[in-house]
């Protein structure tokens, strides 16, 4: 629902609001975390780890239904639709770039909402481990969730054996996706 | 002047779980 530049505001208000927008976003995937079954059973510390190395994936996986890849324009949650390069101004083009590319590719799948948060579970427990301590409760839970997902959509879909492994290719695209732009920079004022 | 304080959206992402685990221990 993030309200993005009205003309008569300056590019840094703009980025701060663009800033703020993150925040309910990013608690929103802690509570879904939370009601993933099993993850809770994970201790604080992994919990944590996995957030935070998993959470921009979720929110990239989220914000997919915002992109219209065809006309290439986003449209946030209070209706506002913006065009690339309106919003290359934010100074965000490489990752929206990216974005547009990954949700086609994602939306070409057509999966239901609870294929959908499935798929987000995965990719939170498959987020990278390198600060996780119990790497084996992780990886058991990872299986879990990943039968479940393959069973749903198997059931869906018995004739079409090719959807669940290409929708396990978009987890590497989700890396990179990780890995290239989480270290975009956002501003806050301070009062 | 207004004062920023400028960070990675992966040290936004971090600080926000850090902030929620820490409110529900």
């Amino acid at each position: 629902s993030c309200p993005v530049a009205p003309a008569s505001r300056s590019s840094q208000e703009v980025w701060e609001s663009f800033s703020q927008c993150f925040t309910p976003a990013v608690k929103e995937v802690v509570e879904f975390a939370k009601s993933i079954p099993g993850f809770q059973m994970l201790s604080q510390h992994d919990q944590v780890m996995l957030l935070k190395s998993g959470t921009f994936q979720v929110l990239m996986v989220r914000f997919c239904s915002l992109f219209e890849p065809k006309e290439r324009t986003v449209t946030f949650l209070n209706g506002q639709t913006y065009s690339l390069p309106s919003l290359r101004a934010l100074g965000m083009g490489s990752l929206l770039e990216s974005m547009f590319d990954f949700s086609e590719k994602l939306g070409s799948l057509g999966l239901e909402q609870d294929e959908m948060a499935l798929f987000m579970a995965v990719v939170l427990v498959s987020a990278d481990r390198s600060g996780v301590v119990e790497v084996g409760a992780v990886e058991q839970l990872q299986e879990n969730l990943i039968k479940a997902l393959r069973s749903l959509i198997t059931s869906r879909r018995p004739d079409d054996s090719t959807l669940f492994p290409k929708l396990l290719l978009r987890l590497p695209d989700l890396r990179t996706l990780n890995n290239q732009h989480s270290d975009k920079l956002l501003a806050f004022r301070i009062d | 002047p207004k004062t920023h304080r400028v960070m990675t959206l992966a040290d936004h992402i971090s600080h926000i779980i850090t902030q929620d685990f820490a409110r529900n221990q």
